[in-house]
């Protein structure tokens, strides 16, 4: 799979760029959480597509947002 | 929508087209 840059992914229509950075996204989060990766997935894809690149870029960063989107998920379901 | 909803967040499907909020009943 070729690497995503910010060029190739601004010149893909906005809900493109979501799907293309999910796709990518998705199987990393899914080694933490194969359970919940499909929500936590999209809960991350409402974040900044460059905070997402960084993420794809950086395993710590994309880590410590899993963990929040879980926490933020768990008191959702709780409601 | 908001964050409200009983259906949030919308689930990240891999091949399937992404709608993002969209993907929620109002």
């Amino acid at each position: 799979q070729e690497p995503l840059d910010a060029t190739m992914l601004a010149s893909a229509p906005l809900m493109d760029q979501k799907q293309l950075l999910g796709e990518r996204l998705y199987p990393l989060i899914q080694a933490y959480h194969p359970n919940l990766a499909g929500k936590i997935t999209g809960m991350l894809l409402e974040m900044d597509n460059t905070e997402l690149l960084h993420m794809l870029e950086s395993p710590e960063s994309l880590h410590a947002k899993v963990d929040e989107a879980i926490a933020v998920l768990k008191a959702h379901q709780a409601k | 929508s908001n964050g409200n909803n009983i259906n949030w967040p919308p689930e990240f499907c891999p091949g399937v087209p992404w709608k993002g909020l969209q993907n929620i009943d109002p």
